[in-house]
């Protein structure tokens, strides 16, 4: 499936 | 990493320091809401789950460790500690915030980037950020006059997330394909949440005069 966004916000 | 969002996170630590000092400086949490200082707990343990898996970079590690540490002490603080618990405005502090954990959770439950349980508990914990300050903003509406530090915290807290509309603007418009639904519509209710309380604030700044919010 479609892949989540990057968490690198806090 | 910009310096819309460098700003935002400064705003968001500035927040912390200045409630540290208000507790520590008056030995007192008076006007401070403790179920809004256990909604942010919540919100940043459910956000930073991934602390030990996924590494960032060393500042992001830090602002992590950081947030989840002051926000459990300063629960701790409200809680148990001797001196300042005792000035608690429990009966003023009446916002039932289980129903804004039980219903970001079910909004997440539905609206998230991915069912699993890290993307579901990132997703409550951007929901639950946006609401979290609502019982801290009906308590200072009850108690009347706001105490500058209480004013200041307040004021820096909503300021944060407004940076980070910007870095989100920003974001889209120098990334190819940034896009961040979730996070951005939520932090635009967040600050929106916050607006009649800047506006009191500006008219205090601009008189001079004591905050205070219409009850």
């Amino acid at each position: 499936g479609h892949s989540s966004s990057p968490k690198d916000e806090l | 990493m910009n310096i819309f969002r460098l700003a935002g996170d400064m705003t968001h630590l500035l927040s912390i320091i200045v409630l540290l000092l208000k507790i520590y400086a008056t030995k007192s949490c008076s006007g401070i809401s403790l179920k809004t200082q256990e909604l942010y707990a919540l919100v940043f343990l459910a956000r930073y789950l991934d602390l030990f898996t996924d590494f960032i970079s060393v500042y992001n590690t830090i602002m992590k460790v950081v947030f989840i540490a002051s926000s459990l002490a300063i629960v701790w603080c409200m809680r148990l500690h001797p001196l300042v618990k005792r000035s608690y405005d429990k009966e003023l502090d009446t916002f039932r915030h289980y129903f804004l954990i039980g219903g970001t959770f079910v909004l997440a439950l539905v609206l998230n980037e991915k069912f699993t349980l890290q993307e579901i508990l990132w997703a409550f914990s951007i929901y639950l950020e946006a609401v979290a300050i609502l019982p801290q903003l009906v308590l200072l509406q009850r108690s009347g006059n706001v105490d500058n530090l209480t004013g200041q915290y307040v004021f820096f807290l909503g300021a944060y997330r407004a940076f980070y509309i910007l870095n989100w603007i920003y974001r889209y418009l120098t990334e190819p394909r940034f896009t961040r639904w979730i996070a951005c519509v939520s932090g635009i209710v967040q600050t929106g949440i916050y607006a009649d309380f800047f506006y009191y604030y500006f008219i205090s700044w601009k008189n001079n005069s004591k905050l205070k919010l219409p009850a």
